[in-house]
């Protein structure tokens, strides 16, 4: 399910998408112990010139923006994660083990132009 | 779809969906240890995922072994007070070269209780297994004694640590041969007590799980963040 925009004109730029994983959907709630699912969030949406400093951007993108304007054979900055979260997951393997790992970088928290 | 699903489970380090019949149990502390990072991240707290800080140990990963030994029968068994014996086997295979062992803890649960069926008092002894010298026997024999505990009842899960048999296990893993697991009552057989005492010992067989868990730390997968914490 992704999360609404604030308004039409502003549903197309750069901005997080909420989007949750249920395990049971996958049949992966039959080893996976926790967490029940995964927010899958991701980045999606345009990085316009004008509103490259406001979308949450890097410098570099503003620089890479206007050499854009410059030299159209730059490409235009892209809309990435700009704060990610790590998760931890508890799940058993083949050989009855439980396991405990920690995975940095997982879950999209921010989004921006970079 | 399937593919991807591969992708995934490679990712995990696992060589196919595993399909368990049922779930182990799990230890309060990994449960714990998942609800206060799940805590941490929603709040946007940083955390070092290197560091274990409800264990005190560093690492980023934790196993929690599946005890793969078996129970020895023996004519030791109706003398001497003796209550079981079994032989406690943990295959650390799955840890890789690159992971550093930092914690093993054996966990033995002795199975529910309560102040309103106490059991006798009982006495654990942990040793190292050895191989049999009689040949044709493949039954292993109790060598070094790591450890002889009274436990009174009730009793909750006893630990034990064994991080340097663990690393000696996991640098050559042909010397593990398992652990050697004792346990005695401590009461005197009266006439009156027999039954109740082999009832307690069928009991303990029911409910005794073992299991060893272990934290290793990857260092190429934390070198990232010991940094960014300087």
């Amino acid at each position: 399910a992704a999360s609404p925009a604030a308004s039409p004109a502003c549903r197309s730029l750069c901005h997080r998408h909420q989007l949750f994983i249920n395990f049971r959907d996958l049949g992966w709630h039959k080893w996976i112990i926790a967490p029940r699912g995964f927010m899958a969030n991701y980045c999606h949406g345009e990085c316009p010139f004008s509103l490259t400093t406001s979308l949450n951007s890097s410098s570099y993108a503003f620089m890479q923006a206007l050499m854009r304007a410059v030299d159209p054979q730059v490409p235009q900055a892209v809309c990435i994660p700009t704060k990610l979260s790590p998760i931890s997951m508890l799940y058993q393997d083949n050989n009855d083990n439980v396991i405990l790992r920690h995975y940095e970088d997982m879950v999209v928290d921010e989004c921006g132009c970079g | 779809f399937h593919f991807q699903e591969n992708l995934f489970l490679q990712f995990l380090g696992l060589d196919k969906m595993p399909s368990p019949e049922k779930f182990q149990p799990v230890p309060s502390i990994l449960k714990k240890i998942v609800q206060d990072r799940e805590a941490e991240a929603a709040a946007g707290v940083a955390q070092d995922l290197c560091y274990v800080k409800e264990l005190g140990v560093r690492g980023n990963m934790l196993r929690l072994l599946a005890d793969r030994g078996f129970f020895l029968y023996s004519k030791k068994l109706s003398q001497d007070n003796f209550c079981l014996q079994k032989l406690l086997y943990f295959n650390l295979s799955a840890i890789s070269r690159e992971e550093q062992l930092t914690m093993a803890r054996l966990g033995l649960d002795l199975g529910p209780n309560s102040y309103y069926n106490l059991g006798p008092d009982l006495e654990v002894s942990l040793s190292v297994a050895r191989e049999p010298h009689v040949s044709g026997r493949s039954f292993p024999k109790p060598g070094r004694r790591m450890a002889l505990q009274s436990v009174p009842r009730p009793q909750g899960a006893l630990h034990f640590n064994l991080l340097d048999m663990a690393q000696d296990w996991n640098n050559n893993p042909q010397k593990n041969l398992g652990l050697f697991l004792e346990i005695l009552v401590r009461e005197d057989r009266g006439s009156g007590v027999h039954f109740q005492l082999e009832d307690t010992c069928a009991r303990l067989r029911r409910s005794l799980h073992a299991s060893l868990l272990v934290v290793t730390l990857n260092p190429a997968q934390c070198h990232l963040s010991s940094r960014k914490r300087r």
